[in-house]
């Protein structure tokens, strides 16, 4: 051993690049996993709160393998990954190549100079030119809120949504049993959607705070600040503004053949359920498919697994194991959801109009945990959501407005 | 990343006698998409 170590010729070389990222990564995950222990234990005075119990999800052995996957903090190193500012020259080869692999379509994007785009995440981000994507005239018809692959659609029948290839979930584990609060305004004899909605009071919506835990409203949700009124001039505006879009949606909702738009439920109206899959390289904003309002958001925390068509197929209820928003509301003919659901590459979804909101995050984990464990404690059952209301965003309609093919916010990488 | 929507809409009522029975439901919802269709923001996924 000494001679070989005597007489062999020691000969550097470079480690190549994916070896080097791949290390870099490792250390980054290590070191995010002790920073995300040390933040719980500071939030929990040294106890640490018992992790969300986990469901492991059945499937084949791919399944299996990323159910034990830190896929949350995965993602969260992937986002930071790309938020890295490209070096100047590498922008146009590199997003041109991204282009060429994922079929991006460069010649829609509303800012055609690739060298302005820092990094893959805000080219991911891109917008499009006024006008690209025209939306359907048709005022009785709802339109794609983003650009994609249709999945799966039809009817929701005995509750179920179907996954693709015969899979199913319910739709309570979907989009969340009725809350404390849902069930508040309804002994009071507020309908939660399809009812008058002049008829709420402020006064309610002081009870519905308090009445449910875990919801909140949002006072200052149209400014996206909680310190709205410091900003009068830009208050004014969006305050006109939104009359405006309230209009608006009012005129739309009341078009067609005179049913008021808060006409009630009959016999004859069924619920329906359309899947659209965005791949990487598509445009990665979504827009409102009808004029509707939004009456509440719920955040569950999930998991991050892939939504891939090869996933979907193959790893039962993924729906509901995802992090995913739900955004419940109602539209001219009742009930109206719209559910943005989170994947490992880009765990990260964005509202326009809810400042508040924050997906794949380390602070909304410790929270998800810390609530899980004092229902645990109560012995109730957690419901896995944090939910809260858009009632103050409009007085006259309760809830937040939006028009048809309105940008409501978007998917961003990690 | 996948969107997820489920909404509410008229079944439409089945067509009088005179009318052709078995011709079916008329006024109702109706999806204009196929599974696998790629599609665009704004495109028609459906009308009632």
């Amino acid at each position: 051993a000494a001679k070989a170590w005597r007489d062999t010729k020691i000969e550097w070389r470079p480690i190549p690049i994916g070896l080097g990222i791949v290390f870099l990564g490792l250390v980054q995950l290590y070191r995010s996993q002790r920073d995300a222990e040390r933040h719980r234990m500071e939030e929990s005075d040294g106890e640490i709160p018992p992790p969300r119990q986990r469901i492991r999800p059945s499937g084949p052995w791919q399944v299996q393998v990323m159910s034990t996957l830190p896929l949350k903090a995965l993602s969260r190193l992937w986002g930071r990954f790309n938020e890295l500012d490209l070096p100047g020259p590498l922008r146009i080869p590199g997003f041109k190549l991204y282009a060429w692999i994922f079929g991006a379509n460069l010649e829609e994007m509303a800012e055609p100079d690739l060298r302005t785009y820092p990094n893959l995440a805000s080219f991911f981000y891109r917008e499009l030119k006024p006008g690209a994507r025209p939306i359907d005239q048709d005022p009785n018809a709802i339109v794609s809120p983003s650009d994609g692959k249709v999945l799966s659609f039809g009817m929701i029948e005995r509750g179920e949504v179907e996954q693709v290839k015969g899979m199913t979930y319910s739709l309570e584990a979907l989009l969340g049993g009725a809350s404390p609060s849902r069930e508040a305004l309804e002994s009071h004899g507020i309908e939660s959607a399809g009812s008058e909605a002049n008829g709420r009071s402020m006064a309610m919506d002081e009870e519905f705070a308090r009445v449910n835990g875990i919801s909140y409203t949002l006072p200052h949700l149209l400014s996206g600040s909680r310190d709205r009124p410091k900003k009068k001039a830009a208050m004014d505006a969006s305050t006109s503004s939104q009359e405006t879009t309230e209009a608006k949606v009012k005129a739309d909702l009341a078009l067609g053949d005179g049913h008021p738009w808060y006409a009630p439920k009959t016999s004859h109206n069924a619920l329906y359920y359309c899947v659209i899959y965005l791949a990487p390289g598509d445009y990665h904003r979504f827009h409102s498919p009808i004029s509707w309002v939004v009456e509440s958001r719920r955040h569950f925390a999930g998991e991050l697994y892939s939504v891939s068509p090869y996933l979907q197929r193959t790893l039962p209820g993924l729906f509901v194991l995802n992090e995913r928003v739900v955004l419940l509301g109602r539209w001219r003919w009742g009930f109206f959801s719209y559910i943005p659901v989170g994947a490992t590459n880009v765990g990260s979804v964005k509202l326009n109009f809810d400042a508040e909101l924050r997906t794949n995050s380390l602070t909304t984990d410790t929270e998800a945990d810390k609530a899980a464990a004092e229902a645990a404690k109560r012995g109730e059952p957690y419901t896995g959501f944090a939910e809260a209301t858009y009632y103050k965003a409009s007085h006259a309609l309760r809830g937040h407005p939006l028009q048809r093919g309105e940008e409501m916010g978007g998917f961003q990488l990690g | 990343s996948t969107i997820v929507l489920v909404f509410e809409a008229p079944m439409g009522v089945r067509k009088s006698f005179d009318e052709g029975w078995g011709s079916g439901l008329e006024g109702g919802w109706k999806w204009n998409i196929e599974n696998g269709q790629t599609i665009r923001v704004g495109q028609a996924l459906g009308q009632v």
